[in-house]
């Protein structure tokens, strides 16, 4: 049965997209069959997956708005072998206000994407989300098996991270009690850096089970991909940050055999 | 007359945060009154200048749903001389939901800083905006003299510039005649990433009057700063990040003289 996850953290910047599409891509790799879904408005994840804003005719916008039952025309390639992408566009941004007095707008995501992990194309659902704990993030919540948390190694993400699980919580105990969390995974970690280290220590110690021990690295070019719309993964196979993901994705695959 | 200049990108981790505390400090060192209006649920300005999550009783949230109007309880005194601030809490991420079906709810914020304005308390009030275009940055629009927009270094918030630009715009038509962009000021600039210099060079090219000489560096002391609740111009003067924002402090004080 295909597994749906969202990427999620309403501190901006942390590596939500990056983490999306390079998961994403090193599962794929290992011929997993996965879909990113790119819940967010800035169309990020798109963009980092090669499917270039003109192409986007049919986005999840459209997709949630008209219901449709046929999925293909939503369903992109993306540069990445078995990798399928629904993307976004500045659509989205108006959801929100157009369905905010539909009593069931928490599920029109869920609707979407269990019927299609039924069908059993996938073996990963993967979900972008954007930077918040509005409506969009609560209808990947609902919608999700398991929640991915990338956290920056800084102060301030970290600071927000006791609301993220209050959230959470509150979603599995109203709308969705099958929720868990699937992993905390620490980005943008600077070995120079102490402060990377305390924010380490500090996650560990509140949250020892959820946090990989794969921790991914600075590097910059993890941030040169996205501008020709590769994963970093493809973009420079031999780079610390491609060597992380690959981890990751190894780390998890073991977490699911487990489990 | 006191000058209201929100600070907003809706691409998240960009430095809003960063520039609207150290930008406040550095005017603050020059002898102005500064007032930091902290509009994210998220908090971290309130706890970037030291106002910690107890003791705000009083916030933004509060003050525009009571449209109170004596301001004082609202009004904290930061770890920086010369700087206030209204701090925000999780209370906030409910308000957009809570006033969804008022017709005047972009004004909210307007209603409270215009009084505030003419009473000439404060040279210059900052407004820290969210990860996003949704209302609580519409309302931080409409209530606003100017846009200052901090650009990260980076390919995907290159990508956003020019969706921000047009809700700038839209509401310049809509809501406020009389907003413009303060300016445009390039972060996290890393001299080793020849990403950094692509990234300006197309920012100077399409928004050649907008974007300032000064570009703040990527420098460590920067994140370590707001975990001692201190802006890092405070917590270490000598800095280039604390160098670079006393620059962008004289360059816009300098832009102001010419207007
Ligand atoms: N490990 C890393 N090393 C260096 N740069 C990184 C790393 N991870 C992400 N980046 C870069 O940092 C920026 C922020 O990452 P990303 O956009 O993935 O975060 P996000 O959480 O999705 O942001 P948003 O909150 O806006 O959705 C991007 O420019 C990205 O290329
Ligand atoms: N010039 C810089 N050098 C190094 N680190 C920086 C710099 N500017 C900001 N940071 C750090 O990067 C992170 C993101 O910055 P900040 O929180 O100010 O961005 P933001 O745009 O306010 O984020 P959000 O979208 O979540 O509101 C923070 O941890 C901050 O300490
Ligand atoms: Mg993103
Ligand atoms: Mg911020």
């Amino acid at each position: 049965m295909t597994k749906i996850i969202s990427v999620i953290n309403q501190k901006g910047g942390v590596g939500k997209t990056t983490t999306a599409i390079n998961l994403g891509c090193a599962l794929a790799n290992a011929e997993l069959k996965i879909l990113v879904v790119d819940l967010d408005p800035q169309g990020n994840a798109s963009t980092g997956l090669g499917v270039e804003v003109k192409q986007r005719n049919k986005t999840i916008y459209e997709l949630m708005i008209t219901k449709d039952t046929i999925l293909n025309p939503y369903i992109y390639k993306s540069s990445v072998k078995n990798l399928d992408v629904i993307p976004s566009n500045v659509d989205l941004s108006g959801f929100e206000t157009e369905v905010a007095e539909d009593g069931k707008r928490a599920f029109f995501l869920n609707d979407v994407l269990r019927p299609l992990a039924q069908s059993n194309q996938y073996d990963y659902i993967l979900v972008d989300c954007p930077p918040s704990l509005s409506l969009l993030t609560i209808m990947a919540l609902v919608g999700s098996d398991t929640v991915l948390v990338p956290l920056q190694s800084e102060f301030f993400a970290l600071e927000g991270l006791s609301q993220l699980v209050k959230t959470i919580n509150r979603v599995k105990q109203n709308l969705n009690t099958a929720l868990s969390i699937q992993g905390i995974v620490l980005t943008m970690f600077d070995k120079r850096n102490k402060l990377c280290y305390e924010v380490e220590k500090e996650a560990r110690k509140y949250f020892p089970n959820e946090v990989y021990k794969t921790v991914i690295p600075r590097n910059i070019r993890i941030s040169e991909a996205p501008s020709h719309g590769l994963p970093v993964i493809t973009y420079d196979k031999n780079c610390s940050g491609t060597k992380a993901y690959e981890r990751l994705a190894l780390e998890i695959l073991e977490q699911e055999k487990q489990n």
